[in-house]
This record gives structure tokens, C-alpha cells and sequence, in this order.
């Protein structure tokens, strides 16, 4: 089974 | 004052059926450089982002950086009253409260103007960090949408291999199961045709269809679509728009239990 990657880790916030 | 001028505002047209499924809202941050648009979709599995410099429009005019928080199916509704030959041009005053868009036909003889409330959204504004690909696939447009539709009816994921080989596109499910394999172009007439890969690893990522098939919406927009993939990384699959900028969405690979 997998799950969905979410993209909160990847893209910093400014 | 803010002013955008497009001639061929059908662009618009196209790049609001491209986001409008994926996002419900979103800020148009514009500058002296042009506009750009980021946003998450809710679930925070994909971003959009999309990318117009000032110097691809006909007019562009910016005296002070504005960000205009947009209801994007209300944005699409007014871009739907545009002909697809309309001359469209956005129009806002420095702190403002509504858009205006205005549409020309190319005569000159039909003008109309549609004026829409912004909304006061408050969004995170995100930076994308620079990287270098594993793999990077360039390929026609309308065959990864054609695939992309094809493989959903397999299964939810689709999964992209990307080898010395070429591409494949995997799906599988109750059904059954489906490969799509394209190999690099070997000689190609016209370059919107090409199918090119720059790989410096293989990977393979399982992706959802359902964002797959969201982000094939922009497939007007561009002849190539360029899907970019490296481990720990999200896929991005970019359409370039005209001599204007382009439209990047980024969705999260799905992960093995």
C-alpha cells in the first residue's frame, strides 16, 4: 500500500 | 495603477481552466517583473505555480506591488464571457477592492467590461528551492495528457520509470495492468514532437492520477510538457506559456508503507 506525500517539508514559507 | 494588457487573451482563458480545478482561490502578487500565482491545493499534495513577466505582455503598467486574492471559479466564469480572439486587459487601482477586466474584439467594435471583488486572502508565500534533476523528460504534451487519462483506468497511481531506455508509465489494478513506454526521439523533424531525456540517475515515483489528470488541464497551453524527478524531491511538471512565462506544478510522490 502507499500513502500520498504531502509537500509541507519541502517549500520553505517566507 | 495596475494595467495588463494581453492580445492574445485567450492565454487566460486557458490558464484559468489549467488552475481552476485544483485551487478554489489564490493571490496574484503583480510587480515591475510581472505576475505570479502560488498556491497548495487543499490537501497540500500539489502547488501551482505560474510564472508571466511583464515584458510578454503587450502593455504592462505596475506603479505599486499589489496582491489581488482571487475566488479563481469566479475568475473563470468572467474569462468564459472572453472570445477566444478578445484582446483582454486587467485593471486595478493601487490598494484595491475590485478587478476589472475588459475584453476587445479584435475589431474594435464589441468592448465589455466585468468588475469582480477581491477577496482579503491570508495565504503563506513559499519558496521553491533550486535543484538538479535525477531525470528530466521533455515530451509532447497531448501524449503524457493522453497517457495520463488512458492509465487512470487502472488504478489510482501511476508510476513514471525513467531509465537509459526511456520513459515508462505503469498503472495497474482490478482490472489488470498498463506500460506505456516512449523511447528518446531519434530523429525528429519538429521539435514539439520530441520525446528527450537528460537523466543522470534512473528513478521510478508512483504518483495519483487524480493530480496527473489536474495538472494535463494545461495542456493547451504549451505544444511539450517537461516532467522533472529526483529522489526526496517532488515531481515537477512544467508547460511553458508562449514567450510569456510558465505554469509549474509540484505534487508529492506517494510513498510505500
Amino acid at each position: 500500500t502507499t500513502t500520498q506525500g504531502r509537500l509541507d517539508s519541502f517549500f520553505k514559507v517566507l | 495603477m495596475f494595467e495588463a494588457r494581453l492580445a492574445k487573451g485567450a492565454i487566460f482563458k486557458k490558464i484559468l481552466e489549467a488552475v481552476k480545478d485544483l485551487l478554489t482561490e489564490a493571490s496574484w502578487d503583480c510587480g515591475d517583473m510581472g505576475i505570479t500565482l502560488q498556491a497548495m491545493d487543499n490537501a497540500h499534495v500539489s502547488l501551482v505555480s505560474l510564472n508571466l513577466r511583464s515584458d510578454g505582455f503587450d502593455k504592462y503598467r505596475c506603479d505599486r506591488n499589489l496582491t489581488m486574492g482571487m475566488n479563481l471559479g469566479s475568475m473563470s466564469k468572467i474569462l468564459k464571457c472572453a472570445g477566444n480572439d478578445d484582446i483582454v486587459t486587467i485593471r486595478a487601482q493601487d490598494n484595491p477592492d475590485t478587478v476589472t477586466f475588459v475584453f476587445e474584439s479584435e475589431n474594435g467594435e464589441k468592448q465589455s467590461d466585468y468588475e469582480m471583488k477581491l477577496m482579503s486572502l491570508d495565504l503563506e508565500h513559499l519558496q521553491i528551492p533550486e535543484t538538479e534533476y535525477a531525470c528530466v523528460v521533455k515530451m509532447p504534451a497531448g501524449e503524457f495528457a493522453r497517457i495520463c487519462r488512458d492509465l487512470s483506468q487502472f488504478g489510482d497511481s501511476i508510476v513514471i520509470s525513467c531509465s537509459k531506455q526511456g520513459v515508462k508509465f505503469s498503472a495497474s489494478g482490478d482490472i489488470g495492468s498498463a506500460n506505456v513506454k516512449l523511447a528518446q526521439s531519434s530523429n525528429v523533424d519538429k521539435e514539439e514532437e520530441a520525446v528527450t531525456i537528460e537523466m543522470q540517475e534512473p528513478v521510478s515515483f508512483t504518483y495519483a492520477c487524480r493530480y496527473l489528470n489536474f495538472f494535463t488541464k494545461a495542456t493547451p497551453l504549451s505544444a511539450q510538457v517537461k516532467l522533472s524527478m529526483s529522489p526526496e524531491y517532488p515531481l515537477m511538471v512544467e508547460y511553458a506559456i508562449d514567450d510569456i512565462g510558465q505554469i509549474r506544478y509540484f505534487l508529492a510522490p506517494k510513498i510505500e508503507d
